[in-house]
């Protein structure tokens, strides 16, 4: 029978709750061994960026919802630091498999990576729990805070075209995510590609400009991306 | 998986995206 929309929320809800509920709010002893064969150690950046971007976080959060709800924002960041380890972790399983490398340095050690996969995993979690929030200003005006996507984005300092990089491999490395979840982050890529990949700052210009110049020049090898 | 259309090719992955192929 078909649900109803506190039923489907629900269940979105148990099932990333099923999944967080027992992983690591560090990386794994899997994790750990990825970064030990790395060309150069990703460990300190990586916990790094996750301790400023959680007082972004925090702060943003705060600053849109009020004081009050500070910890409900930390528990959530809690949870996409979690989402953000274990699709990490699935990935590089996924990439070792596919490429039969065991060093990936580089991937490792690209903040933009670890930007956009961090806030993609947030972006899961606020998603799940609602992004939508009324508060009373006074009693006489109540006001609605959108913290629903591109948000993450702005409190990231993150480009959608970067953050776009990351769905589909974030998708196929978490099995588990609800068909609403994936719909979700379905419309996160379409709007990106329709508008906000196009606007004025987006690395997308810099980009085309680059494929431009290469194609002007013949003898240029054939850029491997595309 | 069903209603979501995978765009990359058999041979990409997150590697190749950001160019650490």
């Amino acid at each position: 029978p078909p649900q109803t929309p506190v039923r489907t929320a629900m269940n979105t809800i148990q099932q990333l709750q099923m999944i967080l509920n027992t992983a690591d709010d560090k990386p794994s002893n899997t994790l750990e061994a990825y970064f030990h064969n790395c060309t150069v150690n990703p460990t300190n950046g990586i916990t790094n960026r996750v301790e400023y971007l959680g007082q972004r976080f925090r702060e943003n959060f705060a600053q849109a919802v009020g004081e009050g709800w500070v910890e409900i924002g930390s528990q959530r960041y809690k949870l996409g630091v979690r989402l953000y380890y274990r699709v990490m972790e699935s990935m590089l399983k996924s990439e070792e498999e596919r490429l039969s490398v065991h060093n990936f340095s580089k991937l490792l050690n690209d903040a933009t990576f670890h930007g956009s996969l961090l806030a993609c995993a947030v972006e899961v979690v606020m998603t799940t729990y609602g992004t939508t929030w009324s508060i009373t200003l006074t009693s006489d005006i109540q006001t609605e805070t959108d913290l629903s996507f591109p948000w993450i984005l702005r409190v990231f300092d993150i480009k959608a075209y970067e953050f776009y990089k990351v769905i589909e491999s974030f998708i196929k490395a978490e099995p588990n995510l609800t068909r609403e979840m994936i719909k979700h982050m379905e419309r996160c890529e379409h709007r990106i590609m329709e508008c906000i990949a196009w606007q004025t700052d987006s690395p997308l210009f810099d980009i085309l400009r680059q494929q431009r110049e290469q194609e002007d020049q013949p003898d240029q090898p054939e850029p491997t991306s595309t | 998986f069903q209603d979501y259309h995978f765009g990359l090719d058999e041979g990409e992955g997150i590697s190749e995206l950001f160019d650490c192929d």
